[in-house]
This record gives structure tokens, sequence and C-alpha cells, in this order.
């Protein structure tokens, strides 16, 4: 036991590193930090599942708002374990601060460190009514390992007191803002970005549009809630949940040709396009001459080379712009081919405003958001935004298709941020 | 074990034998604001080895000595005591009355976290002292931010 206790409390590598923390006294150095429930400090009310379950979900609720991202891990040595987290009831786990058995006080968490639980309260899994919810107490716990104090806010998870909640709870913008101040904001390239338009009948039965925003990077996406500021909770989750038939990660280019007569949506990866049917939520297999999906983008789209970088669909001008390095094709769907005098340079065909001030080349996103009614142009952390026409009307001297200054995607578009892979998938 | 019925353990009900010391009286409140960092900040040492300072000492509180030297009658009805009550009533919205009343004392007897509401950790720097005494202002958030006008929906 003695061994056992020095090992947890006085490894060398570990106090060291928290010496460093210390000096900074602020937050976690490490982008990735490894968290384990250890074996003397199961629950007795809970499964084990149940309780690796919880905190799981509950590490993720952070790292869908910060960018830092949490593992369990089982195997490595304790001295490298990040946060520890276990059950107890009153003198418990080698801790000095004895627990009161039931009621008042239900858990303790040390800044840069452990996590413990008093095993006397009556802790229920998510979804049960009665009883403390463990999965609250652990993100509030979690949130004071992170470095955050108690928060007297309404609607803060950090407040002391144990809130019942009916519904799930989340965190708000402000609890995101105070973690993200001392982690800073989540940043990163997109490999697409488009808004997903849907034809819906109202309560009065007229044909309406509606659009949903989604953010593709890698083998995951987010649907952006853009009047609610943040991403949908519970995002990240796995392209192959969400879209049937698509490649599962490093999309390329999403465009949808939209005019009277047609509305096609195609996927671009490498050197093929996939078809979608959005009617049916899924990929077609084949095209309506029997040719099968994928197919290769030179044979439907002559002159555009692959693969390419992104693209985008004007319904104004009724042309696909494909991005490929420091060019753009603009190619017309209704004489099937690339227009004359393309490909341009990016720089020539949409000029900056600020001199300089432009991506070149190798852009990830050409993304229209009918939100802001403007395309948008994402390269690495930057976006910049395209001039639109009551932008121009408004002051004539702004080029036609020009880019205004960059601007960080965070700054736009608020958390959207990557979670481990081992908690994509919940 | 603890005693349940139901398949799902969802009626488990506690032995009842450990049951914390519900906040009662004037002494067990003035322990409670003492144990939460509510008299002066309780230092909440980061590191694991837990070699931390002994909570505040409650001797020199109960002996009703102020800095001032001045003895009062009760031993905890000092201005100290009636100063950090009242910050406890203000920053849990309740009536500032510097009173142990009903309310107050339902409200320290909330299932609550451990870790003291004023804290000094060695590494925090003064700065963040300040921060955490300003009533409802989390480390760095600015308040003038929208809150998302929307309830959470279920995840």
């Amino acid at each position: 036991k003695k061994r056992f206790l020095d090992m947890l409390m006085y490894s060398n590598k570990y106090k060291k590193e928290q010496e460093e923390l210390q000096k900074a006294g602020k937050a976690f150095s490490k982008k990735l930090l490894k968290w384990r429930l250890i074996g003397e400090g199961y629950s007795s009310q809970l499964s084990i599942n149940e309780q690796r379950y919880v905190f799981r979900l509950a590490f993720r609720m952070w790292s869908e708002v910060m960018p830092l991202d949490f593992e369990e891990d089982n195997t490595s040595p304790f001295s490298q374990i990040d946060i520890r987290l276990g059950f107890g009831t009153g003198r418990h786990l080698g801790c000095t601060r004895t627990f009161d058995g039931s009621g008042q006080e239900f858990a303790h968490a040390w800044f840069l460190g452990d996590i413990h639980f008093d095993d006397d309260e009556h802790f229920t899994a998510p979804n049960s009514d009665n009883g403390i919810s463990l999965l609250k107490v652990a993100v509030h716990e979690i949130g004071h390992v992170l470095g955050l104090s108690h928060i007297h806010r309404t609607g803060s998870i950090m407040q002391p007191n144990y809130i019942p909640q009916e519904s799930g709870f989340e965190l708000d913008w402000s609890d995101r803002k105070a973690i993200q101040t001392l982690y800073g904001s989540c940043e990163g390239p997109f490999d697409t970005v488009f808004d997903w338009v849907r034809m819906e009948r109202n309560q009065y039965g007229e044909l309406v549009v509606r659009y949903n925003s989604y953010f593709f990077r890698n083998s995951w996406y987010w649907m952006y809630e853009n009047r609610n500021n943040r991403t949908r909770y519970g995002d990240p989750i796995p392209i192959s949940t969400g879209w049937q038939g698509i490649p599962v990660q490093n999309i390329d280019a999403f465009v949808h040709v939209w005019t009277w007569t047609r509305d096609s949506r195609y996927f671009f990866k490498g050197a093929l396009f996939w078809r979608y049917d959005s009617e049916n939520d899924k990929a077609y297999s084949q095209d309506t001459q029997g040719r099968r999906y994928p197919r290769p983008i030179y044979e439907a789209f002559p002159g555009v080379p692959s693969p390419i970088d992104t693209a985008f669909f004007d319904r104004r001008t009724q042309h696909i712009y494909f991005f490929r390095d420091v060019l753009v094709y603009a190619f017309d769907i209704n004489r099937n081919q690339v227009a004359p005098s393309f490909p341009k340079t990016i720089t020539s065909f949409f000029p900056a405003v600020v001199p300089n001030n432009h991506p070149k080349g190798s852009i990830d996103v050409a993304y229209y958001s009918y939100m802001h009614s403007s395309l948008f142009l994402f390269k690495g952390k930057e976006f910049w935004k395209v001039v639109n026409e009551k932008e121009r009307r408004n002051n004539p001297s702004l080029p036609l298709n020009g880019l205004l200054p960059k601007r960080a995607i965070s700054e736009q578009w608020f958390d959207i941020c990557n979670v481990h892979t081992s908690l994509l998938k919940m | 074990e603890k005693l349940f019925h139901s398949r799902d353990h969802s009626d488990i009900r506690s032995s009842g034998l450990h049951q914390a010391e519900l906040v009662s009286d004037l002494l067990s409140a003035q322990q409670y604001l003492s144990k939460y960092g509510w008299t002066e900040p309780v230092p909440w040492d980061p590191s694991r080895s837990g070699d931390i300072e002994p909570l505040e000492d409650i001797s020199r509180f109960q002996q009703g000595i102020h800095d001032s030297g001045q003895e009062f009658a009760e031993p905890t009805k000092t201005p100290l005591f009636i100063e950090a009550l009242k910050k406890f009533q203000k920053l849990n919205n309740l009536p500032i009355t510097g009173k142990l009343d009903e309310a107050t004392i339902n409200a320290m007897n909330k299932p609550r976290c451990g870790v003291p509401d004023n804290q000094t950790t060695k590494a925090r720097s003064a700065e963040a002292q300040t921060l955490l005494k300003s009533p409802g202002n989390p480390v760095g958030s600015s308040e003038n931010m929208n809150m998302s006008p929307n309830p959470p929906k279920i995840r």
C-alpha cells in the first residue's frame, strides 16, 4: 500500500511536469491528456462500463469546445496518466480531504490532477431520474482539473452547488469562453464546407427551402447551427454515420448544381466524383444512363483537372468553379465545357481588395453561405470573404469578386473542435 | 451492500450510516464558510502530494478574536463571519441579511463540490485572485457576449 501511494503521489516525472505547469500557473500544456478510472476507485453503485461511459462522455463534452483531446489509458505507467478518477468514501485513495458521507459534498478535484467522487452519494447514469447525475458532476470536476474555479453564474456548469437537470445539460457560451481563455479556441483546416438545402412543406403546406451548414474534416463532420453560434451538440460524428456511399474521409469538394431545371449534388475526391440522392439520403449507385458511380471527373467535366482542391457552383453564372493550385476553372454546365479564357489565376479572378492579402492558391474550401449571402475561400485557419453584390452596390470601388482581408475561421464559426478518435463513436 | 429492489438498482437507498453533518447552527455555518473559503481563500495546493496546509485554523475564528483584537460576546458572530455570510448570500442570490436564516441554511446544505469557492493555489498569481473575488465573473470570459439564446436540446 505504501509503495502504491509513493507511486501515485511522488513519481518524479509527474512532479517535474506539475512544477512546470505550476510555473505557468494556468493549464495543461499538452494537447492530448490521458485519463484513467483507477481500479481501486470503482463505484459500488454503477457498473464499471457505465462509469467509464459517463467519464468518456464527460471528457468528450469538454473536448467538443476546446483544443484538447482526452484518451482513456488503462495500460501506461501510473505516472503518465494525467487525470485519475476514483470513487471512495470517508478517508479515501490517500487523499487528505475526507468525504462527509451522503449529502453535501459529493466530489472534489485537484487542479491539474485527480478527481474523487464520494461513493456515499447516490450517483446515477444519464437518463435516469433521481439521484445526482454523475455526468454533470464529472464535467464540473474536470473543469476544475483543467483550471476553472467555481463560477457563480446561472447556467454555468462550474456553479459550486449541484442543480438537478430535467433534460440534458450542455456547456454554454460563457463556460466555453472561460475554458478557451485558458486553452485558446479550436482552429485548423477543413476539407469542405457547404450548406445543404432541403425542400420542405411548412404547416400551411407551402414549399419552403431550408438549409443546414456542414463542416467536414478528415473522417468526421459537424453540423453548424448558425443561429446558435455553435455546432450541433454531440458533434463531430463520423462521415460514415451520416452520409452513405461517399468516401469516409478527406472529401475534396461538394457542389450543389441548383437551377430552375436541375438539382444535383456532387461529392468530389481524388479523380472521382459521386452524385448524392437527397431524397433517399445516400449516394446514387449509377446515373440515368446506367453508368456506375463513382465516375471519373474528366468524363463528366471535360477540361477540368483532378484531383481538385475545391469547387463551388455559382447560380448567377451557372458555372461550377473548380480550384486547383493557383488556377480556377469555370465549367459551363449548359455547354458542358470549361468556359473560354479559363483557367485563370485565382489572384486575377478573385483580386485582393487589400494588396497582398490573398491566399494565392491551394484553397481548402470555397463555401457559399446562405446565412451570409456570401462566398468564402478557406485556407488553413483563415478565410477570405468574396465581395458580394450588396457590398459592391454600397461601395462601387470594390473589385468584382474582390477578396476582403483574411480573418480567422474561429472568429466567425465558433467552437468547431475535434475529439479524440477513440471518442468519435460513443 | 446498498439496499435496492429493482433490477436496474434505480431505487438504491444509502444505508444512512454515513450521513454528512448538516449545517444547522452558527457553529456549523461558520465551519462551512471557513471550509469553502468564504472567510478567507483556502489554500488549494495543486500538487497531489496533498501537502496542503490544514484548513484555515478555526480556533482563531472561534475565539472571536478579530484582527482588531476586539472580543465579542458570542464567539461566532464576528464581523468576519457576518461579512462572509453576506458574501455567501449575495453570490447565491439569497436575501443579504447577514443573518443565518432558513434560506441560507438550505443553500449551505445543498449538494456541492468539495473544491472551495474562494481558493488560492500556490501557482495562481494574485491576478487570478482578484478575478475569483469579483462575483459572477469567470476567469477571462467577457459578459457582453450574448448568451446562446436557445435552451439546450437533448444531445
